[in-house]
């Protein structure tokens, strides 16, 4: 592996998008994922939209557990059912929503299942989710050849970073709210996962002025424009699974497809 | 500690955190925050809300430098927001979240050599 990796260097890594005022940030990482994985299928770097999976992915976004139970009783009968929900769009939490939510894994699955994404020109990012799904089909760019997790393991990460291009991946946010730059590195961090991002590098040391040591980091995309941390990108420093960076990682593979 | 530069006409702001600060500076940061990030508000009301939650920020923000002290915490965006706006209006993961346990495991690729 190399000590310093960059996508941003190669070409793989499209402009810093804002997903504005709307839960998004799923969409976001995982058009990151798709864009990169097209990318080293191609050659050709398109941006790719986040409405179609705003509008149209209602993908089941966690194996749920939840149980419906339903008392009755009459005359003769009287009971408890249970069933399990799959996808139920009034059910929050069970499905990729929009601006309400969503995961990055299942956002691949509807990317899978659909037969790719639009690029962002045709099918532009609007913020809101009030729209109705308007995929068209012929007009997918990129598409899905498979998708799949990565352990938690750093080597792995790395690995899996530099051999398939950009990993979607899942971190707490909590310091993100104030960050401005550096390298951030903080001695607590919950690793309860809130937000969905793109991760485009890795640095082999940056000075940690307290720690009196230079620290290995992560480079991440974000969504929240360019005017956020470093012109929209974020560094986190590697080694413990800090904010949970480490914990949720997948990998696209994508496949060439030509518009027609 | 803030600081405006006016070289190419975009107006920048520097840290604001790890120092006590007087009333006249937190209205002072609060303005250049404002007119930054082009936020107005609709009523005095809202507006004395978003300075106080701008104020609140702020302490946090310096909290955040002590706890991270490689980065840099202080004025961004999101400085008139709650942390429940924040995180309602600008993530998006699903807090319930478990990956399917027959998600696809990628392959373990070697590192040496």
């Amino acid at each position: 592996l190399p000590t310093d990796f960059d996508w941003r260097d190669h070409g793989a890594v499209a402009p810093v998008k804002n997903q504005g005022s709307c839960g998004s940030c799923w969409s976001f990482s995982t058009t990151g994922a798709m864009e990169g994985a097209h990318f080293l299928a191609t050659g050709k770097l398109e941006s790719l939209s986040e409405q179609q999976l705003v509008d149209c992915d209602h993908e089941v976004s966690v194996e749920s557990d939840d149980l419906i139970v339903m008392v009755f009783s009459c005359k003769k009968f009287s009971g408890i059912v249970g069933f399990r929900i799959k996808c139920d769009p009034d059910e929050p939490g069970s499905c990729d929503s929009g601006c309400n939510g969503g995961l990055m894994n299942s956002a691949l699955e509807y990317t899978l299942k659909a037969g790719g994404l639009m690029r962002e020109q045709d099918y532009p990012y609007t913020g809101t989710d009030r729209g109705t799904c308007k995929f068209d089909k012929t007009k997918v760019v990129a598409s899905v050849a498979n998708f799949s997790v990565v352990s938690l393991d750093e080597d792995q990460i790395a690995a899996n970073l530099v051999k398939n291009g950009p990993l979607a991946v899942a971190i707490n946010a909590v310091f993100m709210q104030t960050y401005v730059g550096g390298v951030s590195c903080p001695y607590i961090c919950s690793k309860r996962l809130d937000h969905g991002v793109l991760l485009v590098g890795y640095g082999s040391g940056a000075y940690a002025p307290i720690r009196l040591k230079e620290k290995p980091y992560w480079i991440i995309k974000n969504s929240w424009g360019e005017t956020w941390g470093e012109n929209g990108f974020y560094k986190i420093c590697r080694g413990r699974n800090i904010c949970g960076v480490d914990s949720m990682v997948s990998t696209v593979a994508a496949v060439h497809t030509t518009s027609q | 500690a803030a600081d405006e530069s006016s070289d190419d006409g975009d107006l920048m702001i520097r840290q604001v955190v790890g120092g006590e600060h007087e009333p006249n500076d937190e209205h002072h940061h609060f303005r250049l925050f404002k007119r930054r990030f082009g936020k107005s508000y609709a009523s005095e009301e809202e507006h004395n809300y978003r300075f106080s939650v701008f104020k609140a920020n702020m302490r946090r923000a310096s909290r955040h430098q002590k706890l991270d002290p490689s980065a840099v915490h202080g004025v961004t965006q999101f400085s008139d927001l709650t942390p429940a706006e924040f995180r309602r209006n600008h993530l998006g993961l699903k807090g319930s979240l478990r990956l399917p346990s027959d998600a696809n495991k990628a392959p373990i690729l070697p590192t040496k050599d």
